[in-house]
């Protein structure tokens, strides 16, 4: 089963 | 002091018609280079990237870097007063707590000026790293919009699986399933550039509001690489972009 990944775990904080 | 004149409204209410699904309030960096603005949406999974460079306005004025914060719901509400071939002037003065919108008439017979609130938002900047994807496809807006509108009827998700033959677009569900594949075209209509193939899953719905950019241009490009955001960029003429960055779907 695939979930959703989130934005922030390949595009750090500046 | 920051003031900006675009000849046409129209392309402005397309850009906030493009971003208003994914966000509801959002803040424009002004600098003497342009606008700017990055935002996550609500849950998280895509991030949205605007950049209009200066030279995309009859008129560009930034003496010091400001931040407008908006409320894309009351811009969408001020943008439907005025007519898309309205010349729009957008200003706002240092520090200031409002921003200014004036609209003049094709003929210049009717100016009309509003004033928004500016909200003041903290807003999380995230770096977005240099990628090479190893898939770019460039196809036209309206037929990515269109495979987009397709998939959804069969899954929620989508995956996209690009190589030298083809992109290749599919989605199963309950009702069945659905293949939509394109080849490259002589016309360069569709162009596909593959360094290694590349196939990820996506959530639909997020591909079906990138789409609302569709009336922008007449190309997207869409880039792909293993374990990395999709990319879908819309171009605003020769002077900026509209990027849409999607986080894969992943094993559990």
């Amino acid at each position: 089963k695939k979930i959703q990944g989130s934005i922030r775990n390949y595009f750090s904080a500046k | 002091m920051f003031e900006a004149r675009l000849a046409s409204t129209l392309t402005l209410k397309r850009i906030v018609d493009a971003l208003r699904e994914i966000l509801n309030q959002s803040t424009l960096d002004c600098s003497d280079t342009g606008i700017q603005m990055q935002a996550m949406d609500n849950s998280h999974v895509s991030l949205v990237s605007l950049c209009l460079r200066k030279e995309y306005f009859e008129k560009y004025k930034c003496n010091r870097n400001i931040s407008l914060g908006l409320d894309l719901k009351s811009l969408t509400k001020v943008l439907k007063c005025a007519n898309g071939d309205d010349a729009v002037t957008i200003k706002a003065a240092d520090k200031a707590d409002k921003v200014e919108l004036s609209f003049e008439s094709a003929g210049k017979e009717r100016t009309a000026d509003y004033e928004l609130r500016l909200l003041n938002l903290d807003q999380e900047h995230l770096a977005i790293p240099e990628t090479e994807y190893n898939c770019v496809v460039h196809m036209p807006a309206t037929e990515f919009a269109r495979i987009c509108r397709d998939m959804a009827t069969f899954s929620e998700s989508v995956v996209i699986a690009c190589s030298k033959e083809g992109i290749k677009f599919s989605a199963s569900g309950e009702m069945g399933a659905a293949n939509i594949k394109l080849s490259e075209t002589t016309k360069g209509e569709v162009s596909i550039q593959v360094d290694e193939p590349v196939a990820l899953s996506f959530a639909g719905r997020y591909l079906s509001t990138f789409t609302r950019a569709t009336p922008l241009a007449e190309k997207v490009k869409i880039g792909l690489a293993p374990d990395v955001p999709l990319l879908v960029e819309y171009p605003i003429e020769d002077y900026g972009y509209i990027r849409y960055y999607l986080a894969p779907k992943v094993d559990d």
